[in-house]
């Protein structure tokens, strides 16, 4: 369970100030398929990134399951973020001395599973990508390493996976083919939050959350 | 003009090699509106690269107007590429030392213009930037960088414009603002080539090549 209630968050350059999230509350319920929705710029990124435990709020809660995310220290949010969430960057962060195959394998290694070198090209195949597996991010096209990156937050089974924009390079039947591997792991319990621009892919989702200027604009099932 | 003939682009790694392009042949009239589709990894970007003057074929002739670029060396190529063309990148590829402002003043700079500051501003608020002109790129947003990434192409009013992938991070509003900026210039005789995988963007070209597998599958006027 994800409970954000008044979550803001400003960012400060010197004397400016940018409100990117103005007072945003919000819960995420075990096993929901929920996309999130607004223009450029909007906070949605943002957002997804204090969801994730990888930034703090400027103000308000953040409960994880039972964790008060918001007031926690570095360490213990990266423990979190390693045992519970996968996360696929808008701008994928791969390691670009590392091969396809092994920028998959490393949070295998870290949560000390075994075979993590098959456990990683298994995720590379359901994202397409066995033929490149031995190539560099920098050998790779843009919508493969959006793909690299989304077999890198899968490959742990994380109970929750946060994607934020995971189809943004994708033609569209690659994209539709990353839906349907979040929908099937959505069926089989994995929480899933998507932030997408693309209409076709919100589809997919069960609830929509529109964000508009740092707040919630919206929020509804489908066919609502 | 841009004539492409028969052009192959071999990519070498150690002992594998991968064909991205297999004799690529086109023309591209001054003036076009020109979508370029394809799949993930088809081969758009390596297209793109090559008509950009930042990378050279394997094989294969292109003639840019009279110019012979295969055969240019790496100076040769960078001059003709700051005279005549701006290339929006698919991963921006924006200087982040330098503000928004800054990285759309460069090759303003570069070229001898004057009043760099000013029209650098100019061109931010013509993509919905100019409140975001002191933000570094690790400052913005990830459609916000794209966009700043669109104003440093357009700034120098280039007689082409090649954008790979301009609208894969913007909500569909933001996005149809930046292709009515393109078919903007493209009226008053701007050349513009667009690699997209939305057919809604595709749908503001006249013309649409459809790349698969290193090879032009279609090409075709809108509305044949
Ligand atoms: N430097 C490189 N070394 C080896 N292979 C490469 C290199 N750059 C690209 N490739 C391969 O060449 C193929 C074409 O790449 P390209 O970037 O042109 O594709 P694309 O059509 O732009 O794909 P996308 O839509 O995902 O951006 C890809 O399969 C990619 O793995
Ligand atoms: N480190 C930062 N410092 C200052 N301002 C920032 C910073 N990061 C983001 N911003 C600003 O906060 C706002 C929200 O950014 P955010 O990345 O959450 O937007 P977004 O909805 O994900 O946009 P996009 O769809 O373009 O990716 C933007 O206007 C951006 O300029
Ligand atoms: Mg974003
Ligand atoms: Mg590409």
């Amino acid at each position: 369970l994800i409970r954000v209630r008044e979550v803001s968050k400003v960012y400060s350059m010197g004397d400016v100030e940018v409100a990117a999230l103005k007072g945003i509350s919000l819960d995420v319920l075990n096993g929901e398929f929920t996309a999130i929705m607004g223009s450029s710029g909007s906070g949605k990124s943002t957002l997804m990134n204090i969801i994730g435990c990888l930034d703090r709020p400027t103000s308000g809660s953040y409960l994880l399951d039972d964790d008060d995310v918001a007031g926690m220290n570095e360490v213990e949010l990266a423990s979190i973020r390693n045992r519970k969430i996968g996360f696929v960057f808008q701008t994928f962060n791969l390691l670009s001395r590392y091969t396809a195959r092994e920028n998959v394998e490393l949070p295998l290694i870290y949560a000390g599973f075994r075979n993590a070198s098959e456990r990683a090209l298994k995720a590379l195949k359901e994202v397409g990508l066995a033929h490149r597996a031995t190539h560099k991010p920098t050998q790779l096209s843009g919508g493969e390493r959006q793909r690299v990156a989304i077999a890198r937050a899968l490959v742990c089974a994380p109970p929750v996976i946060l994607a934020d924009e995971p189809t943004g390079n994708l033609d569209t039947k690659t994209g539709d083919e990353i839906m349907a591997l979040f929908e099937a792991l959505n069926e089989r319990g994995t929480t899933i939050i998507i932030v997408t621009h693309e209409h076709e892919i919100a589809q997919w989702c069960r609830r929509v959350i529109q964000i508009r200027d740092g707040a919630i604009l919206s929020d509804k099932l489908k066919g609502e």
